[in-house]
């Protein structure tokens, strides 16, 4: 995958981090210290349908099938994450229990054409 | 925003930084409240000091994965009491260490053993619970308590140890052992193999002895 340099202007992984004291949350969420979420932006033109972060072979078949249909030209495709992984939190609940739980999908680790 | 700046990715005006950066985090904290099932933050009346709160975290973690104390060692290899119960009884025995730091100037208010039995079928199963303390030599062991439980179906059990775990303080020796025995079809009465959320564990509350007053006369 690609991750978003200043001007990029094509699909890419931008990284945001939200520190948890900075927002002050440092007193109930114990562990991590923050959360990467990072997203996806950029554009997806007709010939970047498939790529990157996706197998090429992928890219191919897509590519054939808008032959194949004469797709309209100006049909763009998604920008969105191709690899996540989950944000795994241990904090106080509203009863002041520590509680692990890991939230599946939470960070991008990848992001792709459609 | 800057004349002419466009998001790459939907088309439209693209935010000024500070604006996206607080829209960002905005959508950080509804996802992860959301996703917690919480409607806002939890307030926290008294936050433990972070340190001390890792420190404990960490070396309850560290015990087990070295020694694993709440574990139980699997002491059950056909291990047969002679005169105790039917022959074909197996046992198996629990090892519960208490930091040191606790074992002295501590009084006991309550200590619970929580087991969770796995059941090998339906009806009802007999298991005795035997808390066992190190006599004063501290070469053998002696039964401080026997109780006599009929599981019916698998899941969390409590056991009062309150007593034994008091005595043990005060003999200033900081380890519980807790014998479990079965009849010999059952196999292993508790769910071994499976993650560490189903370890058996003693939860008490302690309260600091305080150095005793002086009482001026």
């Amino acid at each position: 995958s690609i991750d978003c340099r200043g001007d990029s202007r094509m699909c890419c992984r931008q990284e945001f981090f939200v520190d948890f004291k900075e927002i002050g949350w440092e007193d109930w969420i114990i562990q991590p210290e923050g959360y990467h979420m990072n997203y996806c932006a950029g554009l997806c033109p007709l010939h970047m349908a498939g790529i990157p972060g996706l197998a090429a072979s992928f890219h191919t078949a897509v590519l054939n099938l808008i032959k194949a249909n004469s797709a309209d030209a100006a049909m763009d495709s998604c920008c969105v994450p191709t690899q996540r992984r989950p944000l795994s939190l241990l904090y106080y609940d509203q009863h002041s229990n520590i509680i692990k739980t890991d939230i599946p999908d939470m960070i991008v680790d990848a992001c792709g054409c459609t | 925003a800057p004349r002419g700046v466009w998001c790459p990715a939907c088309g439209l005006a693209a935010l000024a930084p500070t604006t996206q950066r607080d829209v960002l985090i905005a959508l950080a904290k509804q996802s992860i409240l959301s996703k917690l099932r919480l409607s806002d933050r939890p307030n926290i009346t008294q936050p433990m000091p972070r340190g001390a709160l890792l420190t404990a975290l960490h070396r309850m973690y560290a015990q087990r994965t070295d020694v694993s104390p709440g574990m139980p060692r699997d002491d059950s290899t056909s291990h047969l009491h002679p005169g105790m119960g039917s022959s074909t009884s197996r046992s198996v025995c629990l090892h519960f260490h208490f930091t040191q730091e606790l074992a002295g100037s501590t009084e006991i208010l309550q200590a619970t053993l929580y087991l969770f039995w796995a059941v090998p079928g339906p009806g009802t199963h007999p298991v005795t619970v035997r808390l066992l303390q190190p006599d004063p030599t501290g070469l053998n062991t002696t039964v401080a308590s026997e109780t006599r439980l009929e599981v019916q179906r698998a899941g969390w059990a409590t056991l009062d140890v309150g007593q034994a775990v008091q005595s043990l303080f005060s003999q200033g020796s900081p380890r519980l052992t807790v014998e479990l025995e079965v009849a010999h079809d059952w196999g292993s009465p508790l769910l071994a193999g499976h993650s560490d959320s189903h370890w058996p564990f003693v939860a008490a509350q302690a309260r600091a002895r305080l150095p005793h007053q002086i009482q001026q006369r």
